[in-house]
């Protein structure tokens, strides 16, 4: 059957993999594997809280300025108290 | 600032702090200095005292590893995570380690191993990560020079320790100004390329057409070679250059480089020995005039002869009326002159030759 459906780009999923290691590592979210839909739900509702933390504009969105924060060099402590 | 749960913090303020190992990129007596000069910037503004041994288990171990190192937490090669510490408390509490793939350095290349060190310290104390960008606790790394701490840091660690008994005289760095506050005021406005750069004390918000939430950032991040402190700034779009003043000095910036030949004195510009400061610059896209404002006159910039047109100063009181007689900032668009002083905006009609409109100076950052 056809599928308009494409693989993800390797950036795309650069970027995701990128996300999920930081969000894990500095904004507590869990690892291992969730329920379809309720990871995507959280990543979302972490991205806030780190776009909300550094003052960009919460989007819950991978957007360019939050890639770019991610990369940067910095302080393993966590943003989040825990 | 934030602080750990609980407000985790040392029962005394007498820490202990020892050195494991050092960094092969740095002299051991430059470690040495480092650590202890990064302990220093806490007990200059608390009543904390750090106390250097060297065997047996000190509140504070420092040391240099890669990769997993031993607490389960590893690091990840050079760039990315540069150390991290433990908060006050008994075993690893306290505990600081930096992650020896990187490069540590006494200046500003690479990883300032006193900055870092610095920064650990204030979470081996108690201090959580600030979303100041200014304050020393912020986790991204940014290289500064003078006294690391500001407002913000001094306010969290004393509500930990309380102030320094014998304090003496220092200079923190000022809290990161919020742009809705309603106070707020301007110390210049300029364009670049498409972008709107508006500067405030040691920061500057930038502005895109298609980025909804203005940036803020230090100055130094983006031109570690201009001042931390920007007067008057202008786009000459002819040029492709933004002139940037600070006291009798100005700089040319081709997008985010400095131009060669630079900094160079305002009188060159064929203002008088007597200014010793320009409060704003605005360029007349249309005339190719630049506007230049000092206290409460102005002078007239011709690009095109690069010399200062006769007649002025002129007082801007009389020249455009209603806005008051000094100015902070400037910027032009479509006819309309925007004028900002204190926390107020006046728009102003070239062709009306009248303000035809006042709003707060930030409504441009949409508060």
């Amino acid at each position: 059957a056809y599928s308009s459906a494409k693989p993800i780009s390797t950036e795309e999923k650069d970027k995701a993999v990128l996300a999920k290691k930081y969000l894990q590592r500095f904004y507590g979210m869990p690892a291992g594997l969730q329920r379809p839909g309720k990871s995507s739900d959280l990543m979302q509702q972490k991205i806030r809280e780190m776009q909300e933390f550094f003052k960009l504009e919460v989007t819950g969105k991978l957007d360019d300025k939050t890639v770019e924060l991610m990369e940067m060099a910095r302080c393993g402590v966590p943003d989040v108290a825990e | 600032y934030n602080h750990f749960p609980r407000d985790l913090k040392w029962k005394t303020t007498n820490v202990t702090f020892r050195i494991l190992n050092y960094t092969p990129d740095l002299k051991k007596k430059v470690v040495d200095r480092a650590v202890r000069k990064a302990l220093n910037v806490w007990s200059k503004v608390t009543p904390l005292r750090f106390t250097k041994t060297f065997d047996g288990t000190a509140d504070i171990m420092i040391s240099f590893g890669t990769k997993e190192h031993g607490d389960f937490n590893p690091f990840d090669g050079p760039e990315g995570l540069l150390a991290h510490a433990y908060p006050p408390g008994i075993g690893i509490g306290g505990d600081t380690h930096f992650d020896e793939d990187e490069t540590w350095t006494e200046d500003y290349h690479a990883f300032n191993l006193f900055l870092v060190a610095a920064h650990e310290f204030g979470h081996a104390l108690g201090m959580a990560h600030s979303s100041d960008p200014g304050s020393l606790m912020y986790p991204v790394y940014s290289y500064a020079k003078g006294f690391p701490l500001s407002e913000d840091d001094i306010e969290g660690i004393q509500s930990l320790y309380g102030e320094n008994p014998d304090h003496e005289k220092f200079k923190p760095k000022p809290i990161a100004p919020e742009k809705c506050d309603p106070e707020l005021s301007f110390d210049a406005i300029t364009e670049l390329r498409g972008e709107t750069i508006i500067f405030k004390d040691r920061f500057y918000w930038r502005l895109h057409p298609n980025m909804p939430e203005p940036e803020q950032t230090l100055i130094k991040n983006t031109w570690p070679e201009i001042p931390n402190k920007v007067d008057a700034a202008y786009e000459n779009p002819e040029r492709d250059v933004v002139i940037i003043f600070s006291g009798i000095k100005m700089w040319a910036l081709n997008g985010y480089t400095l131009v060669d030949g630079y900094p160079k004195y305002i009188h060159k510009l064929g203002l008088p020995k007597t200014v010793r400061k320009i409060d704003a610059a605005v360029n007349i896209r249309d005339t190719g005039k630049t506007l230049l404002f000092v206290d409460e006159e102005y002078w007239s910039f011709d690009e095109q002869t690069g010399t200062m047109d006769t007649g002025y100063p002129r007082s801007i009181e009389d020249d455009f009326p209603g806005i008051g007689d000094e100015v902070d900032a400037a910027a032009y668009h479509y006819g309309y002159l925007n004028l900002y002083h204190e926390h107020t905006q006046f728009e102003y009609s070239y062709s009306a030759r009248k303000v035809v409109r006042i709003m707060r100076a930030n409504s441009i950052l949409n508060c």
